[in-house]
């Protein structure tokens, strides 16, 4: 593991403990995307389908644990907190996320490593990840001023993806394997967009 | 394991 991928790991979760504690202390979730946090549980729950499968390493598990457990904390928090959901904007956040998952899954379909429920689950979660900050981007574009928790949630979200990607780019040149499963799915989602053109 | 890439990632 490098450098930047450790401190992407660390600001992803940073990030959600920022919103965990935005939620617990002010017992309100205003400008806080319910649907965002809908489809990160679901990049989770279908991304980590190898917890019981494959093993990587205990930072690895744990860290799969923590994101699926307090990821689905959130969205309970959100929608079934007695308090807490009461102060969910629901009327500015209309976002259809649905399009989202379609989208994913349709191109989850077209590029995969291969044709089989883990490998399509796996390949559709990294698609909607990169999708799934739409709706609450919209959201904070709507709600005009945003308190401070918030502003450093998406903050510190920016800063995991800014990290993740520095770490391909580092593993791109340092790790030969890595270049060249990189470049073949690169090709084949270039491939399936301009078609799509 | 044979497939590689972002697998051991997070």
């Amino acid at each position: 593991m490098n450098i930047f991928r450790f401190a992407g790991d660390m600001t992803h979760l940073i990030s959600i403990l920022v919103l965990l504690l935005k939620i617990y202390a002010t017992k309100s979730c205003s400008g806080i995307s319910l649907k965002t946090q809908e489809l990160y549980a679901l990049v989770f729950l279908t991304r980590y389908l190898d917890l019981f499968t494959d093993f990587i390493s205990v930072y690895n598990t744990i860290m799969k644990l923590v994101f699926i457990a307090s990821s689905l904390a959130i969205v309970w928090c959100m929608r079934m907190h007695r308090v807490v959901r009461r102060s969910y904007d629901k009327d500015l956040d209309t976002f259809r996320h649905y399009f989202l998952i379609l989208a994913s899954l349709i191109l989850a379909l077209l590029v995969h490593e291969k044709f089989t429920f883990q490998e399509i689950f796996w390949a559709f979660s990294i698609y909607l990840e990169a999708l799934a900050i739409l709706p609450q981007l919209v959201l904070l574009q709507r709600s005009g001023n945003v308190d401070n928790l918030t502003g450093q949630y998406v903050f510190f979200l920016g800063a995991y993806r800014a990290f993740y990607i520095l770490n391909w780019i580092y593993r791109y040149f340092t790790e030969q394997r890595f270049s060249r499963w990189i470049g073949e799915r690169l090709r084949a989602v270039l491939l399936v967009v301009f078609a799509y053109l | 394991a044979e497939s590689s890439g972002l697998k051991d990632e997070l």
